[in-house]
């Protein structure tokens, strides 16, 4: 564990925290796109499932993995049931199967092992890497958001943002490359450069989160 | 460097 990692899982605590403050108190969830949220939940589902086969790595992790599994499930709820009326399926318009398919193929070939639990394991990492596609196609339909859900975004795409000097870090401290993870993290990263360009111009500076027209 | 999946991060 190094000050990178930390604050990367930390920032992905926040994120979620943020986002069910944004829901709670507005007692809404609009904005937030449902297909990013269930995509989240197949991603710690087939990642965290060594939570299962007794590969104990610390309580910190295992705290984690169970915080990520039951907080993604419980948005899910919460928007399907509890403020199903504030949710738009209209605009939440992206077709996951783009994401989904594509990343069992990579997982397919692209994997540490031939094994059920890495090919799921890569798969977990290549959805990841993309799953916040539909809500920020989303945010580019309607072209403005709630400021605390671009503070939601911007603490996510932090995350692994962060534990990309993390593996840096890790390079030089114990002398391994996690190539996969490497790889769909910098995709992942670069996803949110956009966002991130307007957050820091516009929403940082007071502004609402306006994208031009 | 070893190559491995850094299966302790999150």
């Amino acid at each position: 564990m190094n000050v990178f990692r930390l604050l990367g899982d930390l920032s992905h605590l926040a994120s979620i925290l943020i986002l069910l403050h944004k829901i709670q108190t507005t007692r809404s969830c609009r904005g937030i796109s449902f297909k990013t949220q269930a995509l989240y939940v197949v991603v710690f589902l087939t990642r965290y499932l060594d939570l299962f086969l007794g590969d104990w790595v610390s309580l910190y992790n295992t705290a984690m993995k169970l915080f990520f599994i039951g907080s993604s499930c419980y948005i899910l709820y919460l928007m399907k049931l509890r403020f199903r009326p504030t949710h738009d399926p209209a605009i939440d318009t992206f077709r996951v199967e783009y994401l989904v398919g594509p990343s069992l193929i990579l997982a397919l070939i692209f994997n540490y092992k031939y094994t059920l639990v890495e090919i799921l394991w890569a798969f977990s990492i290549y959805l990841e890497a993309v799953a916040i596609m539909p809500q920020l196609f989303m945010l580019q339909r309607t072209g403005e958001a709630e400021t605390i859900t671009t503070h939601y975004l911007a603490a996510l795409g932090a995350y692994r943002g962060l534990y990309i000097p993390n593996w840096i870090y890790r390079y030089f401290s114990d002398g391994t490359v996690d190539p996969i993870a490497v790889i769909a993290g910098l995709v992942q990263t670069g996803l949110y450069l956009d966002f991130f360009y307007v957050y820091f111009t516009r929403v940082l500076q007071g502004q609402k989160f306006e994208l031009p027209a | 460097f070893r190559v491995r999946g850094h299966k302790d991060e999150l």
